[in-house]
């Protein structure tokens, strides 16, 4: 089963026509391997976006690189699964 | 596995097999309302079921509605199933819904994708395209919002197969699109047609290949805000509504420009919760109060189709 240790949903919010454009570019970036689960829209619209975990690193600093703040959305991708998954196996199956 | 759908647990999230066999007991139940169709089978030959709630006639004018064509969209498959249940559960007590049914059938597919809904559970959680192979690329599957014949290729899908937006080699490429395509047109008669997606709480009508309005804008538009307004009365939550283009961005190749294309003007897609901290991994406890919401929504689209049948 692929795990997601490591890996982390960001969630950023372009703010000017510039900060879009360059979030937009990163759609490009296909070595990064990002996951667009929202994909960028227009300004003030969240755009989240799963990163693996060698990517973290690399995007991290490109986005700050170019002034665009982000949050981590979600810190541990593989915890949540993990939680997903124990709570199926608790559900009666009958 | 529960032995009558009342004992099945719907704030949990359920297996392929969980919920083929959902769908089997519900006809069981329920034989004079609910019967399964096989409209198709999947890349990797599993069965496309339909559900059909008809209290019947022939041919009769339809909705059709569906739920899981991106595969990760858990909430959405388990939506449908507490879907099918409450139309069995309504469909004498509640007046809305009984007057629907009292002219028109509904078809509910509840795992469009299976393919990649059990790659969900035994691979990838996050996966959601479909699972066909592409000579040329190491790349897996296509975007089943993106394979349909209505500016197939155009700007607004990629084609990259290693992109989750991929168009796919050519429209209807897909077996799980082509199936409702043929089913559509083979039955002629569908009036509402609702594709069911997570997650970004929107209610979205044609178009989204281009920024021309669609001639129904207008009565779409104010449909969709009477839906989302009975759908935020339950809890509060709070959905926009608008075009695909305008409310989102261009998406080529989309669901339901195909079915307006057609000629189904009470074509909508859904985006259901949530915008919060968890994405695909809504929790299960989650999942009855998305499907109670949604359900109201999905009542004044029906009763709209039924009162305005064209």
């Amino acid at each position: 089963f692929e795990t997601f240790v490591g890996q982390q949903v960001l969630r950023i919010i372009p703010t000017s026509d510039e900060e879009l454009q360059k979030v937009q570019e990163l759609q490009e970036l296909e070595h990064l391997e990002l996951d667009f689960w929202l994909s960028p829209r227009g300004l003030g619209s969240p755009v989240d976006v799963r990163v693996p975990f060698p990517s973290l690193q690399p995007l991290k600093a490109h986005l700050e690189a170019n002034g665009i703040s982000y949050s981590v959305m979600i810190e541990d991708v593989q915890a949540l699964v993990d939680e997903e998954q124990s709570q199926m196996l608790r559900t009666p199956r009958g | 596995l529960p032995v009558t759908t009342s004992t099945f647990d719907y704030s949990a999230y359920h297996t392929l097999d969980e919920i083929y066999t959902f769908m089997d007991l519900l006809v069981a139940e329920n034989p004079d309302l609910v019967s399964k169709i096989e409209i198709g089978r999947s890349t990797e030959n599993r069965p496309l079921y339909v559900l059909k709630f008809s209290k019947g006639g022939t041919n009769r004018p339809a909705v059709w509605i569906d739920t899981g064509i991106h595969s990760r969209e858990w909430v959405t498959q388990a939506s449908g199933v507490w879907f099918a249940k409450k139309i069995t559960l309504d469909h004498e007590n509640d007046e809305g819904l009984a007057a629907v049914l009292e002219q028109m059938d509904i078809f509910l597919e509840i795992i469009t994708n299976p393919d990649g809904f059990a790659f969900t559970h035994s691979q990838n959680r996050l996966w959601r395209k479909t699972r066909s192979k592409h000579s040329g690329s190491l790349c897996v599957g296509v975007d089943p919002n993106r394979n349909w014949d209505a500016a197939f290729g155009e700007p607004g899908a990629s084609g990259n197969p290693c992109s989750q937006t991929y168009h796919g080699p050519y429209a209807n490429s897909e077996p799980e699109v082509r199936a409702i395509v043929d089913f559509v047109k083979s039955h002629g008669n569908v009036k509402a047609f609702v594709s069911i997606h997570s997650y970004s709480q929107l209610l979205l009508y044609p178009y989204g290949y281009t920024d021309t309005p669609a001639p129904d804008q207008q009565e779409l538009h104010e449909l969709s805000g009477k839906a989302v307004a009975a759908l935020s009365s339950l809890y509060g939550t709070k959905y926009k509504h608008g075009s695909i283009i305008t409310t989102i961005y261009k998406a080529s190749g989309n669901t339901v420009d195909w079915t307006y294309d057609q000629g189904i003007k009470y074509s909508f897609t859904f985006e259901l919760r949530d915008t919060g901290l968890y994405g695909f991994l809504l929790p299960a406890k989650l999942i009855v109060p998305t499907a109670q919401e949604t359900w109201l929504a999905l009542k004044v689209i029906m009763e709209h189709a039924r009162d305005h049948l064209y």
